[in-house]
């Protein structure tokens, strides 16, 4: 199964049109391989965005760099995913 | 393996073969109740069932649809429709809102509307969303299968790139899993509700997704979901955001329940379950039963107006 070590996922706030074009291209940019967990265009309410690990650092620069504000949600995913894991595991054992 | 007879435990995430299995438990603990219907198969030929629970009195009975796992990832889903399956049959015959409303009208209930997409998350990655159809001439795989019903079909809101988590897909109903249920309903011709369930956000919604225009019948489906929230967040206060898909969210085009509505269905909803982001997609499995309750009680609200406006 894929592993996600290292991979996080930020909750980014979008004020104003200006704000959604800017995540807009962020997003889809082929470079940083993020993928989107919720979207919207509706100014007030976040986009949630999972960015792996190699893309952490360029990621928060683009995001400081354009004034975007965001927040960690997700530090570790893979912590997640092992502990889902292994009550699946318990469950069936 | 899972033995059958109480031995499913609803407070746990379970692979394809275990919700059919259970499937099949529940249809034979009662047969005069409930039937397990395949429907069709997915892309890579995997079966599509669903629970039909008919209280068999009449021909053609207007009937509600229940919706769940059309996103593989949103685990809570599929796993929410199983208890449901489970609390239907058991409230049966003991809760007078559940036994009135199978008096008069079927609950056909699906709870793996993408198996292939489901299989992918046990097996391979779990973040996976889409169904697993080829795109011929791209490497990449899949079409969200809430983008290629045939409402506003391929309208801004959705992709047109193959790589795209939300690609539509190259024309409506091209997706096996999508025609399947399309075909069922259309040829059933007697639905009256459509209600589709995802994760996460705790939102409410109603149509339309695909334009901003306003659904002819809002007023009514806004009213009908705010009181649906409400009963929800009566169990454990859960706050639930009500609105049309367009307004509460970002516009999207082709999905489930904006063909519901457009093909005569008037009473359809989708709810985007827990939780708010703390754990999104991956909501701890102690969690699934507390979800699965207090949906319960919005379910039965919506089920409750449908059955006391029939049209």
């Amino acid at each position: 199964r894929e592993k996600f070590f290292g991979d996080q996922v930020f909750r980014i706030n979008v004020r104003n049109g200006d704000e959604i074009s800017k995540l807009n291209q962020l997003v889809n940019s082929d470079n940083f391989k993020l993928n989107v967990w919720k979207s919207s265009s509706t100014f007030g309410l976040p986009v949630d965005v999972l960015v792996p690990s190699v893309s952490l650092q360029p990621v928060k620069f683009f995001l400081k760099s354009q004034g975007l504000e965001y927040s960690v949600i997700i530090e570790d995913l893979q912590a997640l995913l092992d502990k889902e894991d292994e009550e699946m595991q318990h469950n069936e054992g | 393996q899972e033995r059958s007879s109480n031995n499913f435990n609803y407070g746990a995430y379970h692979s394809l073969e275990a919700i059919y299995r259970e499937m099949d438990s529940i249809a034979g603990d009662f047969p005069d109740l409930v039937s397990r219907v395949k429907i069709g198969h997915s892309f890579e030929n995997r079966s599509m069932y669903v629970l039909k629970f008919s209280s068999g009195k009449g021909s053609r009975r207007p009937a509600i649809w229940l919706n769940a796992g059309i996103h593989s990832r949103e685990w809570v889903s599929q796993a929410t429709a199983i208890w449901t399956a489970r609390k239907i049959v058991s409230d049966y015959g003991k809760d007078p809102a559940i036994t009135s409303i199978l008096e008069k009208m079927d609950i056909f209930l699906l709870p793996v509307a993408n198996p292939d997409g489901y299989v992918y998350t046990h097996t391979q990655n779990r973040l996976w969303r889409k169904t697993r159809s080829l795109n011929p001439g791209s490497p990449c795989i899949g079409v969200d299968p809430n983008r290629n019903w045939n409402a506003g079909f391929a309208a801004k809101g959705a992709s047109d790139n193959p790589c795209s988590e939300v690609y539509h897909g190259p024309h409506a109903n091209s997706e096996v899993e999508v025609k399947s249920v399309v075909d069922f309903i259309q040829e059933h011709g007697n639905f009256k509700c459509f209600i589709d369930l995802h994760s996460y956000s705790q939102l409410l919604m109603y149509p339309y997704g695909y334009t901003n225009k306003k659904a002819s019948d809002a007023d009514e489906l806004d009213e009908v979901a705010r009181r649906a929230a409400e009963a929800l967040a009566s169990l454990s206060g859960t706050q639930y955001h009500v609105g049309s898909i367009f307004t509460t969210v970002y516009q999207a085009s082709g999905s489930s329940i904006d063909w519901a509505y457009d093909n005569g269905i008037k009473y359809a909803f989708t709810f985007e379950l827990r939780d708010t982001g703390h754990y999104g997609f991956l909501l701890p499995s102690n969690q699934i039963i507390p979800t699965a309750e207090e949906t319960w009680l919005g379910l039965k609200t919506i089920m409750e107006h449908v059955q006391d406006h029939l049209y």
